[in-house]
């Protein structure tokens, strides 16, 4: 006899068809293709401690194949799927964010999700010293120098652009048209792969078709 | 000095971070 209310994911190694199906309608997943994200979750999550849920090392070696090294990308990123902050990404987690990477997801959503990426001390806005801190990450991790007087250009190029009532910051109204001029920004946004997940992953756990 | 072309959240958005493509690579 199984209870289906909403319990715990932390560590949970199975699940019924009332959770797949509840997943299934918090995104925009069908029930398969969430049996086939639990098999990535699976892989992701036992890469390093197998406890049943997703480590920020784990995260860091399957985005770049070593566990060690300070990205702050990854961070905004692992943070933004630790819905609960509990310092890991739990299943449900996982299919939620993954959820605004999928190409039918409202453009709406990932121009919301990509600024909360941005808003890097959370303050409603994406600031000037927020745009800087992360093109100097964008440097060193790849490698490129950049003069200081070349950085303030660009910086000022983008917030003569994106801040249209120049108060030194980005709104997230300006931000969603700004993303909508560009939308180049919104490229690493979308998964295609999300599309062909059940093939990608099959899974035998349940069988639901 | 060149007139610059570059938009930071072009640079930004290329990051390896915010690539997440690479957890459906097996």
């Amino acid at each position: 006899c199984f209870s289906h209310r909403p319990r715990p994911w932390k560590a949970q190694r199975r699940f019924d068809y009332a959770d797949l199906s509840r997943l299934a309608d918090e995104s925009r997943f069908t029930v398969n293709e969430v049996e086939a994200l639990f098999e990535l979750f699976k892989k992701l999550s036992s890469s390093i401690i197998d406890d049943g849920s997703i480590h920020k090392e784990e995260l860091q070696l399957a985005l770049f194949q070593t566990p060690y090294g300070e990205n702050l990308f990854l961070d905004r990123v692992f943070d933004l799927f630790d819905e609960r902050r509990n310092g890991v990404i739990e299943f449900d987690e996982f299919v939620h964010a993954l959820s605004v990477f999928h190409p039918y997801a409202p453009l709406e959503e990932k121009i919301d999700f990509a600024f909360r990426l941005y808003d890097l001390r959370q303050t409603g806005y994406i600031e000037r010293e927020e745009v800087k801190q992360m093109v100097i990450a964008i440097m060193m991790e790849s490698d490129m120098k950049l003069s200081d007087e070349l950085l303030e250009a660009i910086i000022d190029k983008t917030f003569a652009d994106a801040d249209s009532d120049k108060d030194g910051r980005i709104s997230k109204e300006e931000w969603k048209a700004f993303a909508i001029r560009h939308p180049s920004l919104l490229k690493n946004m979308t998964l295609p792969y999300l599309k062909d997940v059940s093939t990608i992953f099959p899974s035998f756990v349940f069988n639901t078709e | 000095v060149a007139p610059v072309t570059m938009n930071a959240f072009e640079l930004i958005s290329k990051s390896q971070g915010l690539n997440l493509s690479s957890l459906f690579e097996k």
